[in-house]
């Protein structure tokens, strides 16, 4: 495609796509939307960041991020809608348009491109990254269970061929440490994002601890009110509450060390489960998904703008 | 390439708490090289495993001997990927 208007969203794309896609977002927006590089992965891809801002200075930032478990498609094919979905909503919604008035949206497409790029050409079921294990022969490590959250805890593993393996150290992954680097030194992130798929869930922290969040109330409520804005759409049905008691004790996980960074609005969703296909979900799922996704996100952001911190 | 041919993704639901200990420990049967795409996590709730075809023998019969009942909710992994693909490959040629 020659722009983004042309772009098939409701289909899978190849890493090389995406790149191009974002370039061409770039482009075609130039006052609206830049591409920050805040990494790279262990084979050396770029971490690309779109970054959205209608101006200021270090603004009050939310942050979404697709894709860290390399063989959930959906999850980047969402994040690409997202992307024009975004620079097509502000000055024709409201809320969007509020949002981007005050606050900056930090979007990461592609968040595990070394593992994508081997799901479209060696392993389709690939989920880690794809660092070597020095003394295995097994590769990669879990991403979501890499981060200086509990690290080491119960609910990771610390063997080198399991799908959950923590790593050798929290932030040991490029892919990880990039996106920390990168929170620490904006300092003014207010909501964090983290998009899975699937089982159709919306969690908060904690993961590796039983004790409640000091904010549970405000985001159990936030969380209720998100995904029952996503099922007015078609009728999905989530679940929500916190990570371990909604699905199981598992240390080291994004939004819990983005909680613990201060970040008050941290989830974590669980894409569309038609019980049928599992990570393979069909791709004409794609935009229904990522349409009903936008509304829970919608209402995550907005809860955001209106209950500054 | 890695293939899945003869791969099978099976739904099973523990009825109880013994099922859901029961299921779990396939989580250590590493010779069996389970793929959990959907976690133990309670009664009642589904866990979706990818069993290698060279595992699925000794997968159901260990849950057939358990009484645990399971359905196969994808019958052979590489014909939906196959198909995934052709999906792709066709996208992309009406696209050029």
């Amino acid at each position: 495609p020659r722009n983004t208007d042309n772009f098939d969203y409701s289909r899978y794309h190849t890493i090389e796509e995406i790149y191009s896609f974002q370039d061409m977002l770039v482009a075609e927006n130039l006052g609206m939307v830049s591409k920050i590089v805040i990494g790279s992965s262990y084979q050396g891809r770029p971490l690309n960041v779109l970054k959205f801002s209608t101006g200021g200075s270090n603004r009050p930032a939310i942050w979404i991020d697709t894709g860290i478990h390399s063989r959930e498609w959906v999850t980047q094919a969402s994040g690409t809608w997202f992307a024009k979905k975004i620079v097509s909503s502000y000055g024709r919604d409201p809320a969007l348009t509020a949002i981007l008035d005050k606050m900056d949206i930090f979007l990461e497409i592609v968040t595990n491109p070394d593992g994508f790029y081997y799901t479209h050409n060696s392993n389709r079921m690939w989920r880690k990254t794809r660092k070597p294990n020095p003394g295995s022969s097994c590769v990669g490590v879990d991403p979501n269970r890499n981060w200086d959250a509990g690290f080491g805890g119960p609910g990771a593993s610390n063997s080198p061929c399991s799908e959950t393996f923590r790593g050798p150290r929290a932030h040991s992954e490029s892919e990880v440490k990039s996106i920390v680097d990168f929170v620490k030194q904006h300092g003014n992130i207010k909501a964090f994002v983290s998009i899975h798929a699937y089982s159709q869930m919306l969690l908060y922290p904690y993961g590796y601890t039983r004790t409640p969040v000091q904010d549970q109330n405000e985001l159990h409520a936030l969380a209720k009110r998100a995904i029952t804005d996503l099922a007015s759409l078609y009728g999905t049905r989530y679940r929500y509450g916190s990570i371990i008691n909604t699905i199981y004790q598992a240390s080291g996980g994004t939004i819990d060390w983005t909680y613990n960074q201060g970040i008050k609005y941290s989830f974590t969703f669980e894409l569309r489960d038609t019980g049928r296909y599992g990570f393979i979900l069909p791709a004409n799922q794609i935009i229904p998904t990522a349409q009903e996704t936008w509304l829970a996100l919608m209402a995550i952001m907005d809860h955001t703008l209106k209950n500054p911190y | 390439k890695k293939t899945f041919e003869g791969d099978q993704v099976l739904r099973i639901v523990p009825k109880d708490e013994v099922q859901l200990s029961l299921i779990k420990d396939l989580e250590d049967m590493i010779e069996l090289e389970l793929d959990f795409w959907k976690d133990v996590t309670d009664v009642d709730t589904p866990v979706h495993i990818r069993v290698p075809s060279h595992g699925l023998q000794s997968t159901r019969m260990y849950l057939e001997s358990q009484g645990i009942d399971y359905s196969v909710m994808i019958e052979d992994l590489q014909v939906i990927l196959d198909e995934e693909q052709e999906e792709m490959d066709s996208a992309a040629r009406v696209a050029a």
